[in-house]
């Protein structure tokens, strides 16, 4: 029972023995964030009637959840705690179908998560989507910043829109905006950043939280265009999917010298070559 | 222009939103297969620069083909996972030198060597049971090599694995508990 704590020179990130994610910690900056909670919950698609806006339902074009409260996506979990000298990690499995692995690489100023989820079971017909949160303590009120296809990053606030007086009738859906790269929250003195290694949809829905949609699997069209519902079941049990979060603790300064750099190694990673070599070592050098 | 048909199977899925499923799932195949046409032929223009790149100098371009691995995400490079000797050249496109730590997915263990010749430290990550249970994963390699490499601005640089022949004792430990 023992607590999984993975630390470098830079960062230190604890796992309690039931694989809860509890801190991160910035150890060169006295910087700490705790976490509630984090993990994958799912919302319910609305089946809608596949005709009028006001019954339509979710779909490829249409996030619209059924209720505002997302679910756990399993009230246990099981972890293995990796310790290695190039890199630490914690892989915690919530279900058959969701896992993610906190992964901390020697030097690193950043924690990993590689999440997968998949196949999404909808053998109860009900439509799923998936998402990742994160709960913390970071007093960020109701405001949040994404990024706009990787060029300004902007200031949303939830339930607002600064050009017109917006009424709130998604209370989930109406928040969520594009995440191409990136997505944070901050207060005075911390910024919580993750950088995402695709487009993904993402909102802070409470003060301090941040959710990113990870995958869905749906059983109806939006009746937008496609004639198909969101289904991907060519295989016949869904894909699988499987990607990357990069979380950085640093204070609301410097951290933008840290995801630029950060993104940048994200986006332009070194392009792996494998060849097969006849040659022993001494004739090969 | 081996890389216009990636540049174009790039744009037409940019342009229509290929990754939001805003498609049928016969159209999301075909980008799929546009995308990976575009990759193999990306891989021929990787092979016509490093013919250039990797010579030494006075030497004929070696005749051992570079190849992509697609599937390292899911710790699988069927290339390369059982082989005896291999390596693996690793570009980095930025204007900064970089540190990078890097996975290479394997069925036995390897001594593996940086640039110089120098054994460097790489330690064998089992791969998870998750990992192992996707469906379409075919590759039997139980453990991802990971070792840090060191790359040049907008260069490259060969690390050079060797199967290890007899038990050696085993210089970095590797902890795990459930």
């Amino acid at each position: 029972n023992e607590e999984c704590i993975l630390q470098n020179q830079n960062v230190r990130v604890e796992i309690d023995a039931q694989g809860n994610l509890g801190h991160i910690i910035n150890l060169k900056k006295s910087l700490a964030v705790e976490f509630h909670n984090q993990g994958f919950y799912w919302y319910q698609s609305f089946p809608g009637n596949n005709s009028r806006s006001e019954f339509q339902a979710s779909g490829a074009y249409i996030f619209r959840p059924v209720s505002a409260d997302p679910q756990p996506v399993s009230t246990t979990r099981t972890i293995t705690c990796i310790k290695a000298e190039n890199v630490q990690s914690a892989r915690i499995v919530f279900n058959d179908w969701a896992s993610q692995e906190i992964i901390l690489y020697d030097e690193a100023e950043y924690a990993e998560v590689e999440w997968t989820v998949g196949p999404i079971p909808v053998n109860d017909n009900i439509g799923k989507e998936i998402i990742l949160r994160y709960d913390t303590d970071v007093n960020s009120g109701n405001k949040f910043y994404t990024d706009a296809n990787g060029r300004e990053v902007l200031e949303r606030t939830r339930d607002y829109r600064p050009t017109w007086n917006y009424t709130v009738v998604e209370t989930v859906a109406g928040n969520y905006y594009p995440v191409n790269s990136r997505i944070w929250i901050k207060d005075q003195d911390k910024q919580f950043t993750i950088l995402t290694d695709r487009s993904e949809g993402g909102s802070s829905i409470h003060n301090g939280s941040v959710e990113l949609m990870l995958h869905r699997r749906m059983l109806y069209d939006d009746a937008l265009g496609v004639g198909e519902a969101l289904n991907e079941a060519a295989f016949g049990q869904g894909l699988v999917v499987r990607g990357r979060h990069v979380l950085f603790l640093e204070s609301p300064a410097a951290s933008a010298a840290y995801h630029r750099i950060g993104a940048q190694r994200m986006y332009m990673h070194p392009v792996a070559t494998y060849a097969l070599i006849p040659q022993s070592y001494p004739s090969y050098s | 222009n081996s890389i216009f048909y990636l540049s174009e199977a790039m744009g037409v899925a940019q342009h229509h939103d290929a990754v939001s499923g805003t498609e049928k799932q016969e159209v999301a195949f075909d980008y799929a297969q546009r995308l990976s046409q575009g990759l193999s032929s990306g891989n021929l223009v990787i092979n016509q620069a490093y013919s250039r790149l990797l010579p030494k100098a006075g030497q004929p371009p070696p005749s051992v083909p570079q190849l992509l691995c697609h599937l390292t995400n899911i710790s699988e490079c069927l290339t390369v996972q059982d082989q005896t000797r291999f390596t693996v050249t690793l570009w980095n496109p930025t204007i900064q030198p970089v540190l990078h730590h890097f996975r290479v997915p394997v069925t036995r263990a390897y001594t593996v060597r940086d640039p110089t010749g120098q054994p460097i430290l790489s330690e064998l990550i089992p791969v998870s049971d998750q990992t192992k249970k996707i469906p379409g994963r075919t590759s039997t390699a139980n453990n991802d090599l990971v070792f840090r490499a060191s790359l040049p601005a907008l260069g490259f640089n060969t690390y050079y694995f060797e199967a290890k022949t007899e038990e050696e004792p085993a210089k970095a430990q590797v902890k795990i508990t459930h």
